[in-house]
């Protein structure tokens, strides 16, 4: 129905107002609808805006920025209805230094609501979580899974 | 709903019996490329109800059943469990007492499906009932799984709207 | 004209014969035409067989696996007529770290017949190059690019 | 051909003439995202004739031209230039004796369009005669630029033979 959409549509901006400035450091991110055209058919754009920059729409980022307000919407539609875990295969891997910082900083407070597993080949990330799991092939074709250490985890991340 | 642990035994390249303990914060799985990481998270997907074979990288359903390698033949069958702990969220009176709740999906080449709670056989209604109580009903942003990121980044403004009435 | 197809294709698949098993170190990769069609309609399929393992449709390959073929696939185009320079934008961006090592032994023996300019976010790559150039954006908005020694670009990356 | 140089003014976010040395071997372009590592492969692109404002990620070919920040108003022009050393291989008798040619592209913001080779102006064909005779006759595969791995993989079959009938 036309007024279930409108409703999720403020929630998932109210959530992306709090995700967004996290991840970015600042600025802010607007789901918006095309104008002229009856909600339930509109096309939804997305309006960025950097810190210290004029708003534009996701296509004008940079591939780095595309990512990560990508990664912030899709949290935000997460934060709706958040379920008790969160399963995140790669989602780090277009990710800078800076980014993956404040991309921690979320996940740190996401992490006291809901249990996150990460997929992941980033050093940094394999740092900050409590518990690193490693899969291997040594057997070809059949997977191994075992409980690692840091060192380990980063060997097999090779 | 807290997660304690899954279990994975002839799902894709899992041929063996494998363990993974949910600790509460963060965990994270490492490996190189092509040494099964994704297939954990077809695991998850596929024991939560999954009936879309498109959905977990396959043609059929049977795909995710371990085909064999070159020291070990296929398995006749598949199977997932997904263990939580009972944090009293759960209605069905069978179940509503359980401090630990296993939820086991199996599937057989002959393309018999088996679902089951606490290893008693159930249906697949029960076990929609079972993740509907605990938080689990809108699967769809729980799992964030390879190549989303840059499928929404790619999709255009009248398919990204179906992104938000998922999520409604 | 068809033939002008079939021989291009052809030459592909030579220079893919001896791109694909210094990436994958071993296997190896054939673009073919769907059966039954014309060559100048069919579709073009690309068949993977990894060490080990049974051929397969780049489709059914893992995340990495798929990035690093189509690497191969793009290297090998390009060395049918193979420019003077070769600009490569994050294309290292999804290896994990045992695929680089083998992706900078490429680049390193395409680097003899052709200068190789790299975008990257990767340490390993910053490391294994004669120069590096680091872009920042103090003055926001405006890019300033300088060359930086290794320790800076890393710390640029960031 | 071995590049030498490249000059950038005004073009994308290099509101400021910036120079970049080509060692002969491999160099690294490193930056956090948006500092305007993309816009200098735009800038070679450019620089070598490209016509498509969206091949360059904009609207209109004058979305290349520096068109401000908080701190500086939009420039008048954007200009790239790029200098090679002449292996021989230069045809035109004009630049055949020269040993260092540039070639320069400039773009007004009225839309008018300046080439030149050693800053003398010429036609576009010359600029493409110098790149035929020098090895860059066929760009598709010079320039990988961001996203065409993805783009690649991503592609149907139908799509995929466009990439080696380019390659020919
Ligand atoms: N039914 C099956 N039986 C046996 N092996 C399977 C089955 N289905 C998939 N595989 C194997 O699983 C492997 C891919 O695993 P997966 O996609 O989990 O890799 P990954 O660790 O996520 O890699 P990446 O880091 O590249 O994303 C492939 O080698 C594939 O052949
Ligand atoms: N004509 C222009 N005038 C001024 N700035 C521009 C112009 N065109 C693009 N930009 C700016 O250039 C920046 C993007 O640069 P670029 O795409 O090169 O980033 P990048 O370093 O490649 O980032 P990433 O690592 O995320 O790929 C944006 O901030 C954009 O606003
Ligand atoms: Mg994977
Ligand atoms: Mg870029």
């Amino acid at each position: 129905s036309r007024k279930r959409f409108t409703d999720t549509l403020e929630e998932a901006n109210q959530r992306l107002a709090e995700v967004f400035p996290v991840l970015f450091s600042g600025g802010s991110a607007t789901l918006t609808l095309e104008e002229g055209v009856d909600p339930l058919d509109a096309g939804l754009h997305i309006m960025v805006e950097l810190p210290g920059k004029k708003i534009r729409t996701l296509e004008s980022l940079s591939g780095g920025e595309k990512a990560l307000t990508a990664v912030a919407v899709l949290f935000a539609l997460f934060l709706i209805r958040p379920a008790p875990f969160c399963i995140l295969d790669e989602v780090d891997a277009p990710m800078d230094e800076a980014n993956i910082g404040r991309f921690h900083d979320l996940l740190s407070r996401l992490s006291q609501r809901s249990q996150i597993v990460m997929i992941t080949h980033n050093r940094r990330t394999m740092e900050m979580v409590q518990m690193l799991y490693g899969v291997t092939m040594e057997q070809k074709g059949v997977s191994k899974l075992l409980a690692v250490t840091l060192q380990e985890g980063e060997a097999m991340a090779a | 709903m807290k997660v304690t642990r899954l279990e994975i035994n002839g799902f894709k390249s899992f041929a063996e019996r494998t363990v993974v303990d949910f600790p509460d914060g963060l965990c994270a799985v490492v490996g190189p490329n092509g040494c099964g990481k994704s297939n954990v998270v077809d695991a998850i997907r596929w024991v939560l109800g999954e009936q879309s074979a498109k959905q977990l990288r396959g043609h059929a359903m049977e795909d995710v059943i371990f085909n064999g390698s070159d020291g070990q033949s296929p398995a006749g069958m598949g199977e997932v469990s997904l263990v939580f702990e009972n944090q009293g969220d759960v209605t069905a009176p069978a179940f509503a007492d359980l401090s630990e709740i296993m939820v086991t999906r199996r599937l057989y080449r002959s393309g018999e499906s088996e679902y089951m709670i606490n290893r008693v056989p159930c249906r697949l209604k029960d076990i929609h009932q079972l993740f509907m109580d605990t938080g689990l009903g809108n699967r769809d942003y729980a799992i964030i799984e390879q190549g989303r990121v840059a499928a929404f980044i790619e999709s255009k403004p009248v398919e990204r709207r179906l992104w938000v009435e998922e999520a409604a």
